[in-house]
């Protein structure tokens, strides 16, 4: 499963 | 975090404390939508599910909770305040915002981030956010004349997404360097969706004349 690297932002 | 992250985020922040202020000093909610408010909880609720599982920064935290708790207390004044209830205009918050509910959750279970619960709710938190605006925006419309505090709320609301599509642009050439196309598209359409009403707000406050969205 590719990372949500959005998940840092509000 | 970035330059246009962070004018977004105190944009976004923004706009919540200017609805506060007008709901608070004039103890009315008139031309606000209730339903919008509620999907916006919904919005914050499904969004930030890991914000007792991951932790990023003290910022990050701290703004999750702001933004929960601003956004249930303004929930909370419109309908349970004894004074405030009375000036909200029901009848005119007809938007069926319950299609959106639905709309935005198959979505998420037919096009999620990731098939995780956690993601499918993100995901529809993505999804019901872009079109959250939408029975405001019917409001609005509807409305005869738009108070200050009201248009300056929906202004700062439109133009936070808008400066997360630059933030979105600059991580892409920064550090992510892979295509996000549910949040990017999604906020697209969420910026797209203001787009009448920025026009209107622009003219109106370029002319000194009062907000007026045509019917």
């Amino acid at each position: 499963s590719t990372p949500n690297d959005l998940k840092d932002e509000l | 975090m970035n330059v246009f992250r962070l004018a977004g985020d105190m944009t976004h922040l923004l706009s919540i404390v200017v609805l506060l202020l007008k709901i608070r000093t004039t103890k009315s909610c008139a031309g606000i939508s209730l339903k919008t408010q509620e999907l916006y909880v919904l919005v914050f609720l499904t969004r930030y599910l890991d914000l007792f599982t991951r932790y990023f920064s003290v910022y990050n935290v701290l703004m999750k909770l702001i933004f929960i708790g601003t956004s249930v207390a303004i929930f909370w004044y419109m309908r349970y305040h004894k004074v405030v209830k009375q000036t909200y205009s029901k009848d005119l918050d007809s938007f069926r915002h319950y299609h959106l509910i639905l709309g935005c959750f198959l979505m998420a279970l037919l096009i999620p981030f990731d098939f995780s619960v956690t993601e499918v709710l993100w995901t529809f938190s993505i999804y019901l956010e872009a079109v959250a605006i939408l029975p405001q925006l019917v409001l609005l419309q509807k409305s005869r004349n738009i108070d200050n505090l009201t248009g300056n709320y929906v202004f700062l609301l439109g133009a936070y997404r808008a400066l997360y599509l630059l933030n979105w642009i600059y991580r892409f050439f920064t550090e992510i360097h892979k295509i996000r196309w549910i949040p990017w598209i999604s906020g697209l359409v969420q910026t797209a969706l203001y787009a009448d009403f920025f026009y209107y707000y622009i003219q109106s406050w370029r002319k000194h004349e009062e907000l007026k969205l045509p019917a």
